[in-house]
């Protein structure tokens, strides 16, 4: 990717990326679409060999694999070829650990050094998906994975929510856990709506998504000379900027008929010819919207975001004069088409702008909690960039046919799962004996809770995100390297906490892969387990929960606890101080939540352990 | 074949999985897909049938996918071990 590396504060030959040594020595199997290995993301320059425990294997017809690209399987639905025909596993493998690729760019824009968050991890596809992603072929990709040595999973890819014992992603990354590899996977694409998530077993990293401060800058410029910031990638320079007249196929909101969202049935509407059209996102694609505008005659299209999408615009390679405008834009727009008899319109293309200030921000599709299999654990667990992300691609979409190095901007979670996986890598190669509970806690503690303004971070209508809609916040790589303390889970921890869902002996055992008796174990409730973040249920009882944290920072240090507790919840912690005397010391602590009065309304806290050096934080969410 | 659709079975082992052993140098994953292939209907070479297993797994948890009829799921219901079968979903890319 051309600018998120640097975004997340990775910066070539210096801080992080140079002392994790760019994810040196880690594997990353991605399970998505495939890979295209000719593309020089894939190169392997300035990359070592494999680590000897790697056992996997290559299956392309010619030998494409290398020091990089160090393993390509395919399954039963697989075409009988590893190779990528939609460029999903492509981005999504690049975005990971693609290497170090000179002037990226699509039709010009977002242009850069396109790497992936760990260039010098090593990368192992299974493709399991095509048209869709069956699970068949998903579980045995894990299960290849695991004996092949991979140490990190990223899965860009998912199901709705289900009890664990009925979700083969939760079971095979249970497995996964158990031997060591941490499971990173996306949230889900169907915010901005509550209970949304998949992928949220708590063994599980489940990443949502956000945006990053840079724009593909493509302004509407109305006859009243009002400009609407929007964006687009196909900015064409031959483009002549007259006013052209506008037409709204969706003006009449009354219509039902209408097409508002410029499908196919636009082609019969005969307005269209000349003029530049407003189209409504939702029902079909962008790009589509664009061709049946183009196919109907239209000159441009100005897409309009609902209220759902707010403030989240996207950079699509449209095939005529565009912009994707937000929410709050697009009622100006339609209060100037009521305004006038004959509307017109222009576009001023301004390519590729830095500094959005209210960058990072939550993409309006992220999927939101709470968990509904689990929710007292906070899901998702934390937020990376996933909006109009440039990575690899396994064809061009300018119609290029002189260069292997193509690329595309693409958003989704898809696209903020391989950077949290990439960030893992550098985790794992820094600190090898971090388990994934541990990696996860250290990414999830350090995590930032403000935008480039200093502000809260904001969701996708500009207000500040709850704890369902960022986790713990945006990813802070150099910071997660350097935690201070660690919320450490093993896999027996997660035995009474199952136990504790009420799932039966036999539904316990078909997780764990052997008898489970929760007659015979302690049974937890989910707050209870050692996550490194708080989900609580309000009622009108006191509850207590004890936390265990483990010092990886200085050997010698103290610890002072800091509250902020959500509206109408008393929070005690006890110790108030804890006092480390070695590295890997374990101490713990309790929490008390009591409630105040009857409590009705959702709100957000925090407990946060400072030391001189360290400030390990724990987001708290409360709901009645 | 037009009723076979791709189920994921879950099973249990047997409470000695060691004598499932039935020759001295077969290795455990061996054992472990000669067992699950003891689940699937009898298939009669001469039809041409395709073969019924789709994966075996060793990892992810003790069961494999295949091909079965609604009629096959009941059959293999009744057998030792058995603990669930249900037609796989489709995921999406997100």
């Amino acid at each position: 990717t051309t600018h998120s590396p640097i975004f997340l504060g990775l910066h070539q030959n210096s801080g992080f990326w140079r002392e994790s040594n760019y994810g040196k020595g880690v594997i990353i199997g991605v399970l998505d679409t495939g890979i295209e290995p000719n593309h020089p993301s894939f190169s392997d320059e300035g990359m070592p060999p494999p680590p000897a425990k790697w056992k996997g294997k290559c299956e392309f017809n010619t030998p494409v694999c290398n020091k990089k690209l160090i393993g390509a399987r395919f399954f039963q639905d697989g075409n009988g070829s590893p190779a990528d025909e939609s460029g999903h596993g492509t981005h999504t493998a690049g975005t990971a650990a693609g290497n170090f690729v000179m002037g990226a760019n699509v039709f010009g824009n977002a242009n850069g050094t396109a790497v992936g968050v760990a260039p010098h991890a090593h990368l192992a596809i299974y493709k399991v998906c095509t048209t869709g992603c069956s699970e068949s072929d998903i579980l045995a990709a894990m299960d290849v994975a695991i004996d092949d040595g991979v140490d990190i999973l990223s899965l860009s890819l998912g199901g709705s929510s289900v009890p664990f014992h009925n979700d083969n992603i939760a079971l095979g990354a249970y497995s996964a856990m158990e031997k060591g590899i941490l499971v990173s996977c996306s949230a889900g694409n169907n915010g901005p709506f509550g209970s949304t998530l998949s992928n949220d077993a708590p063994w599980i990293l489940t990443v949502g998504a956000s945006t990053i401060d840079r724009q593909i800058r493509a302004t509407a410029v109305l006859g009243n000379k009002e400009e609407l910031d929007g964006q687009s990638l196909y900015q064409p320079k031959d483009f002549h900027p007259r006013l052209y007249p506008l037409f709204y196929p969706g003006l009449n909101q009354s219509d039902t008929d209408a097409d508002r969202y410029c499908t196919e049935a636009l082609l019969n509407i005969t307005q269209v010819k000349g003029k530049i059209v407003i189209c409504e996102v939702g029902l079909i694609p962008p790009t589509s919207k664009g061709t049946n505008v183009k196919a109907a005659g239209g000159v441009g299209m100005i897409m309009i975001n609902s209220e759902q999408e707010g403030y989240t615009t996207r950079a699509d390679a449209h095939v005529l004069p565009a912009t994707n405008i937000n929410y709050a834009d697009g009622l100006k727009l339609i209060a100037y088409l009521e305004s006038t008899s004959s509307p017109v319109a222009t576009f001023s293309f301004k390519g590729t702008i830095i500094g959005d200030s209210h960058a990072p921000a939550v993409a309006s599709f992220s999927s939101r909690g709470p968990s509904y299999s689990s929710p007292g654990i906070l899901k998702p667990d934390i937020i990376g960039p996933g909006v109009n992300i440039l990575a690899a691609y396994h064809e061009s979409v300018e119609n290029s046919t002189n260069t292997k190095a193509n690329f595309h901007v693409l958003s989704g979670t898809s696209m903020s799962c391989p950077h949290l996986s990439g960030v893992a890598a550098l985790l794992k190669s820094a600190h090898p004996d971090w388990s994934p509970a541990a990696i996860k806690s250290a990414m999830m503690t350090t995590a930032d809770l403000v935008n480039l303004a200093q502000n809260p971070i904001e969701d996708e209508k500009h207000l500040p995100a709850d704890l369902f809609t960022m986790g713990s916040g945006h990813v802070n790589p150099a910071r997660a390297n350097n935690p201070g303390l660690i919320y450490d889970i093993e896999p027996k921890d997660y035995i009474p906490y199952l136990c504790g869902l009420n799932y039966s002996d036999r539904e316990v055992g078909r997780i764990l892969q052997r008898k489970a008796n929760c007659k015979a174990e302690s049974r937890i409730s989910e707050t209870q387990l050692n996550y490194p973040s708080f989900s609580i249920v309000v009622g009108s009882t006191i509850q207590k929960y004890t936390r265990t944290v483990t010092n990886v920072g200085d050997a010698n240090s103290i610890y002072r606890v800091k509250i902020d507790q959500p509206g109408g919840v008393n929070v005690t912690v006890k110790p108030r101080i804890l006092s480390f005397s070695k590295v890997n010391q374990k101490l713990s602590y309790d929490i008390t939540f009591t409630p105040l009065s009857p409590y009705e309304t959702p709100s957000d806290g925090s407990l946060t352990w400072t030391s001189a050096k360290y400030s390990v934080r724990s987001p708290i969410a409360a709901q009645p | 074949s037009a009723n076979l659709e791709t189920y994921i079975v879950h099973v249990e082992l047997p409470e000695s999985y060691t004598q499932l052993s039935t020759s001295s140098i077969s290795s455990p994953n061996e054992d472990l897909d000669s067992w699950y292939n003891s689940f699937l209907p009898t298939t009669i070479a001469s039809t041409n049938e395709a073969p019924r297993m789709v994966y075996c797994y060793h990892n992810v948890f003790k069961g494999f996918s295949a091909k079965l009829s609604a009629e096959d799921v009941k059959v293999m219901e009744k057998k030792p071990g058995f603990l669930s079968a249900r037609p796989q979903r489709m995921l999406s890319l997100h």
